[in-house]
């Protein structure tokens, strides 16, 4: 379904979504989730937004029936950590590569995607401060980075 | 009419709350 201009912001959550249906539902799941969350806050009264965000929910309801079994899922505190373990996960490898000087398009997606998962930390409650640091350094590494290789500068 | 439209737009807001407080367990 097409995502109305009023919810962009959302866009990446929920393209990283898509992008874990299969490699981790949990992340997924929670990705929806917070594009749920914001979607409503963004705009839940034109009808756009509104068939835009019944959808959504209809597809989050159906990942909860089909991961019932999955404590990830049916506790919040046990997403919680995940979500967390696998953005600090990105983050590191993403950290590690920019540390050897390697710098590639994998490393700037998981410093961007890291970002965007710590975005979705806020579901379960106000960020740490290290969590609001790291977002942002993340997300700075990842624009300037790109950049850099975009204009064929070397990183420093 | 408007005022019929707006009544359905926020029973339908307020479905939406309702899902997503079920979905979470908060309800």
């Amino acid at each position: 379904m097409a995502l109305p201009a009023q919810l962009r912001p959302i866009q990446h959550h929920l393209r990283t979504a898509q992008e874990h249906e299969n490699r981790d539902p949990v992340v997924s799941y929670y990705c929806r989730l917070y594009a749920m969350q914001t979607g409503m806050k963004l705009d839940s009264k034109t009808p756009e937004c509104r068939k835009f965000l019944v959808n959504l929910m209809d597809q989050l309801e159906s990942m909860k029936k089909e991961l019932s079994d999955n404590e990830s899922i049916t506790q919040e505190v046990v997403g919680n950590a995940h979500i967390e373990n696998y953005a600090l996960k990105l983050f590191l490898y993403a950290d590690n590569e920019d540390r050897a000087g390697r710098f590639h398009k994998n490393m700037i997606k998981s410093f961007y995607s890291s970002s965007l998962l710590m975005d979705v930390l806020s579901v379960f409650g106000e960020l740490s401060e290290e969590n609001v640091q790291h977002r942002k350094y993340a997300r700075w590494k990842a624009t300037y980075i790109h950049n850099c290789l975009k204009n064929g500068e070397s990183p420093q | 009419t408007s005022s019929l439209a707006s009544s359905v737009a926020s029973a339908e807001q307020d479905d939406l709350s309702q899902r997503l407080s079920r979905l979470r367990g908060q309800v």
